[in-house]
């Protein structure tokens, strides 16, 4: 028996329109520990690592550990059905073919249930090597969305470096030219959201398809900030950490000049 | 041009 309740469900809704344009079906791998997700896009450039734990929900039980194969789109058209601050119970028997979520109203006047059709999904876990990044950047997430939707004006590949001057983003395009750059701005007075840390041990410059970083950004509404870790010639880290409950990487593998 | 990687050069089959 698997079932985990969570009172900010809003929470899972976000998660879902964070992974639903990347991945169309995945497994979620529950266990006593929490949910975990591991999935690749069609197209293997980028991965998507999802960990929710335990403590997260209100309520967690799982008596056994098991994939729960899911179609990301069905599941976001059943979320839809789900208020902003609506009760979310998922459930799952432990040798069903389905998942039940329940979506109560805060006030408990409204009750919903759907089930969805649980689906046998070939996993292919990858084995992501502990990388020692030689640049973190730490910033506010919408900040981070809002550089990736305006470059992508000019062009479909955003040039990142980072420097001792901050971190730059550049976009070329038949249209022109464009950059901005980030400064650290963490001895100044800046309110907390704002802020732009860059740890860097070395300078840093990779190229990556703005395409995948838009979809990235759909995790923004999970939480303020966004880390991007960096080292030449692996795929770049986009992580968003959500306060006591988990978080949401995504990998991305570079381009390269040809 | 840019070329781009997959993550399977960088990643291995767990």
């Amino acid at each position: 028996m698997f079932e985990a309740r969570l009172t900010k469900g809003e929470l899972i809704k976000k998660v879902i329109e964070a992974l639903k344009d990347l991945v169309t079906e995945a497994n979620f791998d529950i266990s006593a520990t929490g949910i975990q997700l591991q999935a690749m896009d069609s197209s293997h450039v980028s991965l998507c690592a999802l960990q929710m734990k335990a403590e997260g929900f209100d309520h967690f039980r799982c008596d056994r550990s098991m994939p729960l194969g899911i179609n990301l789109s069905s599941m976001s058209k059943v979320l839809k059905c789900c208020n902003k601050d609506d009760i979310v119970t998922l459930k799952a028997e432990d040798d069903g073919d389905s998942i039940n979520f329940m979506f109560e109203s805060k006030d408990q006047d409204k009750i919903s249930d759907f089930e969805l059709k649980l689906m046998d999904i070939d996993s292919e876990h990858f084995g992501i090597p502990d990388t020692d990044y030689k640049a973190t950047v730490t910033m506010s997430a919408s900040e981070f969305t809002r550089i990736c939707n305006d470059l992508s004006i000019l062009g479909e590949t955003v040039a990142i470096s980072v420097g001792k001057d901050g971190v730059r983003f550049s976009v070329s395009g038949e249209m022109g030219t464009g950059n901005m750059t980030v400064r650290d701005n963490t001895s100044s007075d800046t309110k907390e959201a704002d802020r732009v840390e860059i740890d860097m041990e070395e300078p840093v410059n990779l190229n990556f398809a703005l395409r995948y970083l838009k979809s990235f950004a759909k995790a923004a509404p999970l939480t303020d900030r966004v880390s991007l870790c960096l080292s030449r010639d692996v795929p770049l880290l986009v992580k968003y950490e959500i306060p006591e409950f988990g978080s949401l990487s995504y990998y991305l593998a570079p381009k390269i000049d040809d | 041009y840019w070329l781009q990687r997959q993550l399977s050069a960088f990643f291995n089959d767990a």
